[in-house]
């Protein structure tokens, strides 16, 4: 799921 | 963490530190861009909408330093050091790319809501803001040793963060095609630089178009 992505970069 | 991304992180912070010297070293940001530094800014601005979210202080810490000192370097292009900007040199038209990833961001994304379109459009607009500098170079034909520096490591940043995905990918399936498919695209848009970067610069030459 993309929705779950978690955006940890930067 | 893994080494790539840190390393890549670090090399990024390297850039602007290597920008930042040069423009007070010469006081002058004559061979810089200000259009990219602007869609940097841009970039910054629109992507860490969730500064508030907390990830680690390594990450809050990050999106602070990446916003301010775009910030910053624009006051000093624009205000502190104007007179040494040449416009005239700087005239790539950044309106196309502004809508370009715009229109790519609202048909492209994972979710529609304003932050993830936002989020999405700092990628694309991100892949694509050496544009700019990379122009003025090529209308120029040479640059400050220092300068090409500074692009040296903004690029290395971006393909260590390629080496850094293939990493995640096998140790925590991690996957996100908007960012792979931008960050491709980034990275090969600094192969010609990187070429000329490693016959001359390297060798103790002046770096010169051929």
């Amino acid at each position: 799921n993309a929705n779950k992505i978690i955006k940890d970069e930067l | 963490m893994n080494f790539f991304r840190l390393t890549a992180d670090l090399m990024h912070l390297l850039s602007i530190f290597v920008l930042l010297l040069k423009i007070q070293k010469t006081r002058s940001c004559s061979g810089i861009s200000f259009k990219t530094q602007l869609l940097y800014a841009v970039v910054f601005v629109t992507r860490y909408l969730d500064l508030l979210k907390w990830i680690s202080l390594y990450n809050t810490l990050m999106k602070i330093f990446f916003i301010a000192s775009s910030i910053y370097i624009l006051y000093l292009m624009k205000i502190k050091f104007r007179a040494t900007y040449d416009p005239s040199q700087d005239t790539f038209r950044i309106e196309f790319l502004l809508g370009a990833c715009l229109l790519l961001a609202l048909v492209f994304n994972y979710t529609f809501t304003f932050i993830e379109v936002l989020w999405t459009f700092s990628i694309y607009l991100e892949a694509v803001a050496i544009l700019p500098q990379l122009f003025m170079l090529s209308r120029t034909g040479e640059a400050e040793t220092i300068t090409t520096h500074y692009l040296f490591a903004l690029g290395a940043y971006r393909g260590l963060y390629l080496l850094n995905w293939i990493w995640r990918f096998y140790t925590e399936h991690h996957i996100d095609w908007i960012v792979w498919v931008a960050g491709a695209i980034q990275t090969a848009l600094y192969s010609d630089f990187f070429y000329i970067y490693y016959k001359k610069v390297l060798h103790g030459q002046k770096f010169e178009l051929p």
